[in-house]
């Protein structure tokens, strides 16, 4: 199917069984075909996922289980759309992608949590002239303030979860959010605040868990926390 | 150049490496 088809497929009002299958087709074309491809879905194919995420997002609680997967599979969508220069600066420069990417943290819904905090933590560490973690960071302190809650909240929820991938994807996160900080004060203060949140005692069950990923993020997070120690 | 692929693969990979966060 061509690039156009799935703009236009996109556009129809699908129930979300039919729209789950599109969706699942999707990821696997932006995956599959070439760069020239994924152009030509381009910043409108991206606007079109961008919305009925939003208003998939926005249907609540009362959720279908397709309605889960059909945004689930969007995130998905999204990291092949931006596995290239051109797919990434649409989303870079669409209002809207890391707002809903962080409103993807939903520790509910495990799976595609922990998509979307991988994503996220990649656009936190990605060499732009633009600093991505501050912007990452204001969308996460936004959500929060909209949905009145501790900006950290979800991320500490998702450690909680006996999901070992989440509990290495959110400590991903962390670790992004903190080790882009330029400033020595600011790595402090988000460190602080996590470990003030409930990180300090979460930190001593997950030490006990024996898993390479989470492993290598432990490691991280200690060595940064000392360096910055020392400096102070 | 344009026509690179695997950006997100490749910062993934470096984030769960831990190679993301070593200091320059």
């Amino acid at each position: 199917k061509s690039a156009m088809m799935y703009i236009q497929e996109l556009k129809m009002d699908y129930k979300d069984t039919q729209m789950l299958s599109c969706l699942e087709s999707l990821r696997v074309s932006l995956n599959n075909n070439p760069v020239s491809w994924v152009q030509n879905f381009g910043a409108e194919g991206l606007a079109l996922l961008l919305n009925l995420l939003r208003k998939l997002q926005d249907e609540k609680e009362d959720n279908s289980m397709n309605g889960v997967k059909c945004q689930h599979e969007i995130i998905r969508c999204l990291k092949a759309f931006m596995n290239n220069k051109h797919g990434l600066k649409s989303m870079l420069d669409s209002e809207e992608g890391i707002t809903l990417l962080v409103k993807a943290i939903n520790p509910k819904v495990p799976h595609m949590m922990v998509d979307a905090v991988k994503l996220l933590s990649a656009l936190c560490i990605l060499e732009h002239s633009e600093n991505l973690h501050e912007r990452v960071l204001e969308a996460i302190t936004e959500e929060a303030e909209k949905r009145e809650i501790e900006r950290f909240q979800p991320l500490l929820t998702g450690m909680n979860v006996q999901n070992i991938a989440l509990k290495g994807g959110c400590m991903q996160l962390i670790n992004a959010l903190i080790s882009r900080g330029e400033e020595l004060e600011f790595r402090i203060h988000i460190r602080s605040e996590l470990l003030r949140l409930g990180l300090r005692d979460l930190l001593k069950e997950v030490r006990m868990i024996e898993n390479e990923e989470l492993r290598v993020q432990l490691i991280v997070f200690d060595e940064q926390a000392e360096d910055d120690s020392e400096d102070l | 150049e344009d026509d690179e692929t695997g950006i997100m693969d490749g910062l993934l990979e470096a984030l769960q490496s831990g190679a993301a966060f070593r200091r320059k």
